[in-house]
């Protein structure tokens, strides 16, 4: 059965993209089979695996936007046992046209039914910082939501944001859907980061991985190399603590 | 003369709230008076200057879909001659909203006519992390776009997709429309940073401020504290960069 998550989060820049390509390279280390979707107009996790976006004939909008089947969209990556859906500047017109649409939140629950269930074993997608249509779609095709967050005021602040967005889509055509916060960027020498990690735990007990993700600069390097952080140098601190979170994944899947 | 600063990116996390908050307490510090606008629903800037979201009657949600006049929206802070319009999640609803309306991209520009040009120095817009209709309305009313940047891969990629929209914002009611990179969140200790920073600067020539911000962990202090940085904590690096911004900013003004 596949198991398929969005990473998701109106807070720009708490690295969504980061861990949607590290959590799909630790998959890949333990020998699962995943794909990639990349529903961000900015295109940065299909920059993230080594794709040019200006290079693609046909994205994600193109699928969303009725106009193409999926086996025509899927592409491999550099990467053995991990495939990708593409985005382009195209999504910014899906972006615009998706809701005008009747029952646009479950286009995408409705396209990946397409897919076998022994394809993959997992399913991530990565969304742009904003609760609109296009993240609402990958709610619905979700079995978890991951939410990274800085531990940082803005971030946490954020994280209320999100749980209205989560009980609407529970109400409306997903109620199995689970959430878990995954920490990201965090400085273990900073006050404040030590702090909100505390106040982050104590609100939301095992809503909150037990890994947690601290600042490595490799995983900057490894964007430039297109590259997830497993692949590009796999004995770096993020790049195991990445494997771990796939562990600790892959362990809740199979408890389900 | 009012002289109006959209902060805008579409790259999530670069600092938008956060050069909205610094570069306002610093036109504050320099006796100039400011109007800050918050055009995004997670309502942050609103947050960085002490107010709570949740506590307000009116915001600019209000303003934007015509049912408040601009006077009983205006709200002070506790900054002498730094006032703003508040934000709140009813902004959603105006992101849902405004795309169908005619010249929807206006209704900002149209709206800011009332102010009396002697009641502000600066007027200084943060916006969400999109090119939507939100960010297109603080454009048009604009006479510059600051676009904050980390010197870092996915960051410098969104760049690109910024120039498209300025053009179609010039092309279609601002011609004056002039834009500014600045750099933020520089650690001038790693490799990747200096080489971007570099990268920017030869790509982008006089487009780029002298100005930039360094990584400074009392930015994250102060959005805590509900106080711009020049208000918190003036001596640090980060106040009086954002100082040497202000003071950047109001000679190209003189001269133009
Ligand atoms: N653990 C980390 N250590 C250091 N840098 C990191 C880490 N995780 C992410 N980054 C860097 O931080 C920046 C933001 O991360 P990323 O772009 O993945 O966030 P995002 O949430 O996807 O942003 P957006 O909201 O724009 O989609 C990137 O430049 C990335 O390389
Ligand atoms: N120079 C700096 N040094 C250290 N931390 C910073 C600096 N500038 C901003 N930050 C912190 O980085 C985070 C991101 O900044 P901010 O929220 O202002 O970005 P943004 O572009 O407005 O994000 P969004 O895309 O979600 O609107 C915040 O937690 C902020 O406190
Ligand atoms: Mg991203
Ligand atoms: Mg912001």
């Amino acid at each position: 059965m596949t198991y398929t998550i969005t990473i998701a989060n109106q807070k720009g820049g708490v690295a969504k993209t980061t861990t949607a390509t590290s959590l799909a390279g630790a998959f890949a280390t333990l020998n699962m089979k995943t794909l990639l979707i990349d529903m961000d107009p900015q295109a940065d996790l299909t920059v993230a695996v080594g794709i040019n976006p200006k290079g693609i004939s046909h994205s994600v909008a193109d699928l969303l936007l009725n106009s193409h089947s999926l086996s025509s969209i899927i592409m491999e990556t550099t990467i053995p046992g991990l495939d990708l859906i593409p985005s382009n500047s195209d999504m910014e017109l899906a972006e615009r046209f998706l809701p005008v649409r009747d029952n646009h939140e479950y286009i995408l629950k409705d396209l990946l039914i397409a897919i076998h269930p022994t394809s993959y074993d997992f399913i991530v997608i990565d969304c742009p910082p904003a609760l609109g249509s296009i993240t609402l779609n990958a709610l619905h095709a979700s079995n978890m939501l991951i939410i990274p967050t800085q531990p940082e005021y803005f971030s946490a602040f954020a994280l209320r944001n999100m749980m209205p967005a989560i009980k609407r889509v529970r109400a409306f055509g997903n109620p199995a859907l689970v959430y878990r916060i995954l920490i990201t960027m965090h400085d273990r020498r900073n006050r404040i980061h030590n702090n909100m990690r505390e106040q982050i735990r104590a609100t939301f007990g095992d809503g909150l991985f037990n890994t947690l993700i601290d600042v490595d600069t490799k995983l900057r390097e490894s964007s430039l190399a297109g590259l997830p952080i497993t692949h590009f140098n796999p004995r770096t601190r993020s790049a195991l603590q990445y494997l771990s979170l796939a562990k600790e994944l892959d362990h809740n899947v199979q408890m389900v």
